[in-house]
């Protein structure tokens, strides 16, 4: 239940009191020891953003620049400081992630500048700063928002790398395709995989969480969008990289099975609605590639089929998934020497890099789009559960 | 919407870098 005496919405003026000597206090209850999975998970998204900016607006009220000034130092450093302590943590960093973007969207929101109100009721342009202009701190917040980014595709790195190779590439879902093995001793289904070994639908139910998670934190969808396209260019880069280096999986079989794997994830996307995100087709070199796995590899007009169909791969990568594949039955025949001089002759012209394996830490520049919100300062109330009893609704 | 009375006064900020350092020096003046 709130901590303030019960009073009319219309009452409050969408802005929050506290004492210079209590900021340490509101830093540490609010950003230093609030746990996103304990607390956090029943306030609306975004709140503790949202608390930190009406603090904002009440020393701009004051005209107050000193305590303007320091509220914004501590804020950004306390959001550092914890992104230090428990950087690993995909919930930490997507929860501060979140609530940094919705500051800065604050900021820029009730800045008074007409760019950003467009969007805002007359109740909320009265709720705009009225003595400074914080735009320098915008930029601030902005390069924060970036470095927890950055962050927050690390940590997502670290928790799919294990998974890519062995839910891309090595576990096969798809039975009576592979020629590898005898029936009898194939593995059977994902469902049933082997304890410790990833598969496909480790990497799904892993994708689902990353994505409520960023939903709960009430994260920007424009922002997510672009954390799936990283998380996806990273699972192409990574499964492709590793099918050039593995002669084992650069077979007619493996190209069905990785067909098959990325029409799963294509699902995933569309059953997330994210099919505009851009995150299909940073799978398109691995698609290609899985695609010249399966195609004919024998006279001039299937090199030309080639040449055309492979505009995503490099000449290297071309050559090198012909050198490397392997028939597994006895339908298949390797490739020949002589197919292989006509494609590099049909490439010669294509001046792509001399690049083989796919750079799987590039990191694709992240925007933030502004993202004004409906919600209205005045009605937002503080849980007791925040301990913040020393702040007081203006 | 309401008309501003007087412009507002840019407050200047120091870079992320720098933030950190202030921060940094006033940790370890913290006793």
């Amino acid at each position: 239940h709130p901590v303030n005496i019960p009073r009319k919405e219309k009452d409050f003026q969408g802005m929050l009191e506290y004492k210079k000597e209590d900021e340490p206090k509101l830093i540490k209850n609010l950003i230093l020891d609030l746990k996103p999975r304990g607390v956090a998970v029943n306030l609306i998204p975004g709140l503790p953003a949202y608390i930190l900016f009406m603090c904002v607006r009440h020393a701009d009220y004051l005209n107050d620049d000193q305590k303007v000034r320091s509220l914004l130092t501590s804020t950004i450093n306390g959001i550092k400081k914890i992104l230090k302590k428990r950087g690993d943590d995909f919930e930490t960093v997507s929860f501060w992630l979140s609530n940094t973007c919705r500051f800065l969207h604050c900021l820029k929101q009730y800045s008074g500048e007409e760019g950003f109100m467009k969007h805002n009721t007359t109740r909320q342009n009265e709720h705009c700063l009225t003595n400074f202009d914080l735009a320098e701190y915008r930029q601030v917040l902005s390069d924060l928002a970036i470095q927890i980014y950055q962050q927050l595709v690390r940590v997502l790195e670290n928790i799919l790398q294990p998974m890519i190779v062995s839910g891309m590439l090595e576990h096969e879902t798809i039975q009576g395709v592979s020629g590898v093995k005898p029936t009898g001793l194939r593995k059977r289904t994902s469902s049933i995989a082997d304890e410790g070994t990833y598969t496909l639908d480790s990497i799904l139910r892993q994708l689902n969480t990353f994505h409520s998670i960023m939903c709960q934190h009430g994260m920007d969808p424009e922002l997510i969008k672009q954390v799936v396209k990283q998380m996806f260019y990273i699972i192409g880069a990574v499964t492709l990289n590793n099918l050039l280096l593995r002669k084992d999986m650069c077979s007619w079989s493996k190209g069905m099975q990785i067909r098959y794997n990325v029409s799963q994830l294509e699902e995933w996307l569309r059953d997330k609605n994210l099919m505009t995100s851009g995150a299909k087709e940073t799978l398109e070199p691995l698609i290609q590639a899985a695609q010249l796995l399966q195609v004919k590899k024998k006279t001039e007009e299937d090199a030309g089929a080639i040449c055309s169909m492979c505009h995503a791969l490099t000449t290297a990568q071309i050559v090198k998934v012909l050198n490397l594949y392997t028939p597994v039955n006895e339908f298949e025949e390797r490739v020949s020497v002589s197919f292989i001089r006509t494609i590099q002759l049909r490439m010669r012209d294509r001046k792509d890099s001399p690049q083989l394996l796919m750079d799987a830490k590039h990191i694709f520049p992240v925007t933030f789009p502004f993202s004004p919100s409906s919600l209205a300062l005045e009605t937002i109330q503080i849980p007791a559960s925040l301990g913040l009893g020393f702040i007081t609704r203006v | 919407p309401p008309q501003r009375q007087r412009p507002r006064v840019l407050l200047k900020a120091p870079t992320l870098a720098e933030m950190e350092e202030m921060f940094v020096s006033e940790e370890d003046d913290s006793p």
